[in-house]
């Protein structure tokens, strides 16, 4: 049974899909089987993956309304996981679902049909508090939350820690929140050092914080233009080594259960 | 009359309130009047502000759901602009509004009685296409895109451009795109320099993109947490200089018409 890990934080471009996407190329590398979802309108996920957004038919929005089969959507990736992508479409789902009964389960049903295909499960959200995020909370069974060593990215995270406490008492029982993952830690500055103290100090024991922490490198965003993972773009910098030990800890982990 | 200046991307973390808050210190330094709007229910203006979301009894939500009036929450700020702040409570209004008539002018009923008492009103826009920022597009004169010079940033933008086209079509007739505002432009990187050159070669004419390129600095981290503006932070270092320029041609032209 596969394990779903929504990476989440309702601030934006603190990492979340940098995360999702290395993280998940690093599990392939470990021989788990991966299936990406992209439940971000922005498709940037997508976009990482080298798809262009505009080009498909028929998305994970397809599917969340029940026009279209997972099957139908997934794509093979050159980097070991499949995608479902999205695309602008996404973004009139939220209205769209409001009425509908079990608005908040609508992912853990197409899900389901899947989850035993695949070993992980991974869910790049969009930096809101809205419906697709209570889609992703509830069809999960772990939060990844990146936070940039930033001062306003260490603010901004209160609202996804409510919303994450209220799916768990009313919704999914199971949810627990993996860990924090500081990203974008620029060792040299006096700033990144105390954030991540701060972050530590603020967050910990209640919600775990990684060990883990994810080095600032420019890299990141030339191996997305690139269209290659940091494994293998850049794989002797201290990020990737990040995510390759990020991998090897779930994945030890989800092997014992 | 105030100029009402909307400032989004649906793109996390591209600088959206770095760019409200300076750009509105830096109108206040030319005697302009400022009102700053929070639109983000994570509050990082308000936060930036030197201000605790939580401490507020009544925010723009309670404004937006008409049990409050704009003078009961406006709060003078020490930079010179005034704020109307935001709290978590704003995370659910998009659901509130949704079956309201004229659920997209609820900002523009509630803005308009303030209007003339300002030189210049900057709405902060949260990083999604909800019906929030559909408020924002339909109340405002001008809206800044800031872009970060990133490849996941500069694909962002799509979605933007396309609800750009359909407010002006059906809602606000006289929104104008007023310019992409390059940001964390890191002058060391060629990827900073591509990506810029990319979004000068795929926005222009179209849509303009300002001369004024904002530097990466982490001055800008820093002032937030110490609740200043980088204006008095670091005011000699190239970005605050941008921020200057910025609002010297904002005002410059407002004065015109
Ligand atoms: N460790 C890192 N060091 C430097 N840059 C990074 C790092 N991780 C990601 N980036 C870059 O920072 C930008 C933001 O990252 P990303 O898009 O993954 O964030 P996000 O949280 O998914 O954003 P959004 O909120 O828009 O979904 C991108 O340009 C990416 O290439
Ligand atoms: N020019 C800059 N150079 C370096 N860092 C910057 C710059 N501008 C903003 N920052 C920092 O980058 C981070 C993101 O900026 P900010 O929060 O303003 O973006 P945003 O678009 O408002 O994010 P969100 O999508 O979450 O609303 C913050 O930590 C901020 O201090
Ligand atoms: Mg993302
Ligand atoms: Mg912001």
């Amino acid at each position: 049974m596969g394990k779903i890990v929504a990476i989440g934080n309702q601030k934006g471009g603190v990492g979340k899909t940098t995360t999702t996407f290395n993280l998940g190329a690093a599990l392939a590398e470990l021989d788990q089987k991966v299936l990406w979802v992209d439940l971000d309108p922005q498709a940037s996920l997508t976009i990482y993956c080298g798809f262009d957004p505009d080009t498909f038919n028929k998305t994970i929005y397809n599917v969340l309304k029940g026009n279209s089969s997972i099957d139908h959507i997934c794509q093979p990736t050159t980097f070991g996981p499949d995608l479902l992508p999205a695309n602008l479409d996404l973004a009139i789902i939220e209205m769209e679902l409001f009425n509908t009964i079990a608005r908040e389960r609508q992912l853990a049903c197409v899900l389901s049909s899947v989850r035993d295909d695949y070993d992980f499960i991974l869910i790049d959200c969009q930096p809101s508090l809205g419906l697709l995020m209570l889609n992703a909370l509830t069809v999960s069974d772990e939060v990844i939350i990146p936070i940039s060593c930033e001062y306003l990215a260490m603010r901004g995270v209160a609202g996804l820690l409510k919303m994450i406490d209220k799916v768990k008492l009313q919704l999914n029982s199971q949810l627990k929140i993996r860990g924090i993952l500081p990203t974008m830690f620029d060792r040299r500055t006096k700033h990144a050092h105390d954030t991540l103290e701060q972050i530590r100090h603020q967050f910990e024991p209640k919600v775990p914080v990684f060990n883990h922490v994810i080095y600032r490198s420019i890299r990141f965003a030339e191996s997305a233009l690139k269209g290659e993972s940091i494994l293998t773009y850049a794989k002797n910098i201290p990020g990737a080594e990040s995510y390759r030990n990020l991998a090897r800890e779930l994945s030890r982990e989800a092997n014992k259960t």
